[in-house]
């Protein structure tokens, strides 16, 4: 029965029967295009194209949501108002060699909800870069390439990047060496105040990054179209 | 002339019966987090002589049971297949504990023909 299973899966696309070891909750994202997808038959007679995520408007027929596996990165010299330096890393090599990425967006999340109440005149500079070699401890920092560099006025819900051609550096090159998230805080007077709206940032940052994939089976199927 | 045939009645005509899968009854429960189970259905009946529209015959069905009633040792009466098939989604879980959104085509049958 095993190796029936395994056959069967492996045609699901499944290189082995997965076993989840510590599920984490279902991103809401997931979760409302699943429930919009259950629904969409009964509501709409025209045929869903199956290769398409029409949510994000790309070829895809798998979406996945990789949650950040790297970790805080001692700030080490005093850099002005330098909040949080993390590492930020996405094991990609569940994806099969015959998918492509047709879409990454990271989700840089703040549970802090609520705007908060004393930030006045302070702005948050964020910058995501992409190293281009292993960084060593006790070393000078490696050279970045810098992605992204944004300000945010206030810690709210959430900022969306879209890193479709880093990952598909990643996946071309099998060489994935993550990425650097630096939080800075400007703006204000009272020094104390800004230190403090930094020290409260770090326990409330949640990263993810959300892949959209073609498969082989949807890219033959649409050559046959 | 042609051959013999036992009575064909409307309940064994070519056309989809109910099936339910539940994942829960192949074992699959811990890593497929949504739908629970779905109305997969399959195809079952005969494709008798005459074929009808009804049935959803292709060119080479109405050969083959031409065939079929000069000889009908050596050739068998057309299959009932699925004919129009339809997609369904599926949340589950990777090795890795991500959370997966896959489409998988042809997962519903929802007409059979001949």
């Amino acid at each position: 029965l095993s190796l029936q299973e395994s056959l069967l899966l492996k045609s699901l696309g499944l290189s082995a029967k997965p076993s989840p070891k510590t599920p984490i909750p279902v991103p809401p994202v997931l979760w409302r295009i699943f429930q919009r997808r259950k629904t969409q038959p009964s509501m709409n007679k025209e045929p869903v194209d199956a290769c398409r995520v029409e949510e994000f408007d790309v070829p895809g027929d798998i979406i996945r949501v990789f949650t950040d596996q790297g970790h805080f990165i001692p700030k080490g010299q005093p850099q002005g108002q330098l909040c949080l330096r993390k590492r930020l890393y996405f094991n990609l090599s569940m994806l099969e060699e015959d998918e492509n990425v047709t879409m990454a967006q990271l989700e840089i999340k703040f549970h802090h909800n609520s705007y908060h109440t004393s930030s006045q005149g302070q702005i948050f500079e964020l910058r995501l870069s992409q190293p281009s070699q292993v960084s060593l401890q006790g070393m000078p920092e490696p050279r970045q390439k810098l992605l992204v560099e944004q300000s945010f006025a206030q810690l709210h819900k959430s900022l969306l990047f879209n890193l479709s051609m880093v990952a598909r550096d990643w996946r071309m090159h099998n060489r994935n060496l993550g990425l650097v998230l630096e939080v800075a805080v400007s703006g204000g007077d009272e020094v104390n105040e800004l230190q403090g709206l930094c020290t409260s940032i770090d326990s409330f940052l949640d990263t993810s990054l959300l892949v959209v994939t073609l498969s082989q089976q949807c890219q033959v199927s649409r050559r046959r179209r | 002339r042609s051959a013999q045939h036992p009575p064909i009645t409307l309940s064994n005509l070519c056309r989809p019966r109910r099936l339910y899968i539940s994942f829960s009854d192949v074992g699959w429960e811990n890593w497929i987090i949504a739908p629970q189970g779905y109305l997969a259905n399959y195809c079952l009946g005969e494709c008798p002589f005459p074929l009808t529209a009804e049935l959803n015959s292709t060119n080479h069905a109405i050969l083959q049971t031409m065939v079929h009633s000069l000889d009908p040792q050596g050739t068998p009466q057309p299959c009932c297949v699925p004919v129009r098939l339809s997609p369904i989604s599926i949340l589950y879980y990777d090795n890795s504990d991500n959370v997966v959104l896959r489409h998988y085509a042809d997962m519903v049958v929802d007409e059979c023909g001949c």
